[in-house]
């Protein structure tokens, strides 16, 4: 019989599991990932990120973590570790990241199925799932791996973005995946000079999101120039106490 | 014999083919096709475009043709037409932008060489090609489907964005498609009430990448607020003689 990479057997009982998702990349998808989940973290709480973007992982160096490879004790797999915040990531185990990776959906499936069931993750209190972008079967699949499954959107406030954001919603509404919420991330960017506020990129398209998925708008994130400098540093803006902190929390 | 999808009888000899990729999602390259393409079209030139975006087609909109539905004559499938720029996409073939698109590779593949095979182009002298984000097999095997290929990367200034687009970048080399060039997006932010100049997503590594794929900088596009209201529209920069215009020239 073959195995069905969706039938997963889990150590995550109790425990909080966040798939993160967005549909359209380049939305900050992964920088609320990672901003999640130390600040989750600092208010107590043990966590861990699953980096399911196989093609466009980003986790490891979004936590600082870029060159460290994934190491294996009596059979499991090692996560590895900043701050407490436990991750695991096809970028661990694979030379360099310009070599492109080219895998079936199945092999994906299967590599992902290892990082539920083989990797000593100890007591979670939060999983975060970190989704690939795309609205086809992938992040479907993933997100109904695992039971009780949520689902976080992260979306711009631009149309083409809350569109593509609203397809990843029905999907989950399909398959009986709660969503907690959505996040619009570069809702204005405000200059330090003058004060001057710009909604470079629109508004009112999330709250249109939110109400066709039934749902509401979690926070919102305005663009900051260091919360790019912190992620290219490999230390999420929650770590350092920056500007963004206040907005994570 | 299975049919090839990758073994394409089309009709665009003497065409310039431009597949245009960035790798990661969200970096303008939708955005980028549309506005060359008018460019193009305004210095006379005949041009069409494939939005082989399956999963986040979003050519339509950006064209004002969001509406607009695929008709067929003599067996042959008319494309939808804006200032005399062509386009087809599956977007004009499906009832609503919220439903996902659930479609296997293969399938996709088959899609694709319809657009190229049976679509009435006429004589074109630029056929552009809206390439899907990421950088699995899908957008190495669209690259490689027509002969004389060319490849434009657009990309933005962080990291890990000029890191995802290399990568799209290795696959060209890899399957000999000649890589025109790189366009830079979102380089930076004017204040328009102070002219201060902000460089919220960095510098540097636009460069970097250029010297990795041994080729150059072609252009660096400004985030400007009207070169999202426009597409928002549906009127890409170009058409509409706005701040853009002398951008995308
Ligand atoms: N609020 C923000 N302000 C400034 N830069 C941001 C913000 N959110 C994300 N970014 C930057 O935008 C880029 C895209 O973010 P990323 O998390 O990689 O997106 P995704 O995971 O959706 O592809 C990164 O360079 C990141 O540093
Ligand atoms: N230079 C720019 N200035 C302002 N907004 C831009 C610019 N380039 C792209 N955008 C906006 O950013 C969003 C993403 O662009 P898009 O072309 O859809 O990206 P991609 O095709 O790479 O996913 C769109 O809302 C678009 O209007
Ligand atoms: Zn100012």
């Amino acid at each position: 019989e073959k195995e069905n990479p969706l039938k997963v057997n889990h150590p995550f009982w109790g425990t909080n599991i966040i798939a993160v998702g967005s549909g359209k990349g380049g939305v900050g998808k992964s920088t609320v990932t990672a901003n999640l989940a130390f600040a989750l973290q600092r208010e107590g709480n043990k966590v861990g990120i699953i980096d399911a973007d196989i093609y466009g992982y980003s986790i490891p160096r979004l936590m600082g973590l870029e060159g460290g490879r994934v190491r294996g004790k009596d059979g499991r797999i090692l996560p590895l570790e900043r701050e407490g915040v436990k991750i695991i990531s096809i970028g661990s185990f694979t030379d360099s990241e310009d070599k492109p990776i080219i895998w079936r959906a199945p092999m994906i499936l299967g590599v992902l199925k290892q990082f539920m069931e083989e990797v000593d993750w100890g007591e979670l209190d939060y999983l975060l799932i970190d989704l690939p972008p795309g609205t086809g079967d992938s992040p479907l699949n993933i997100m109904q791996m695992l039971p009780n499954t949520n689902l976080l959107i992260v979306t711009t406030p631009q149309a083409s973005a809350s569109h593509v954001a609203g397809r990843v919603g029905f999907l989950a509404n399909e398959v009986d995946v709660h969503i907690l919420g959505v996040i619009e991330n570069m809702s204005y960017f405000q200059c330090s000079n003058c004060g001057e506020k710009y909604k470079i990129f629109g508004e009112g398209e999330t709250e249109e999101l939110a109400i066709r998925l039934n749902t509401s708008i979690l926070g919102r994130i305005p663009l900051i120039t260091e919360i790019r400098e912190k992620s290219d540093e490999g230390n999420p803006t929650t770590l350092s106490g920056g500007a963004g902190e206040k907005i994570f929390q």
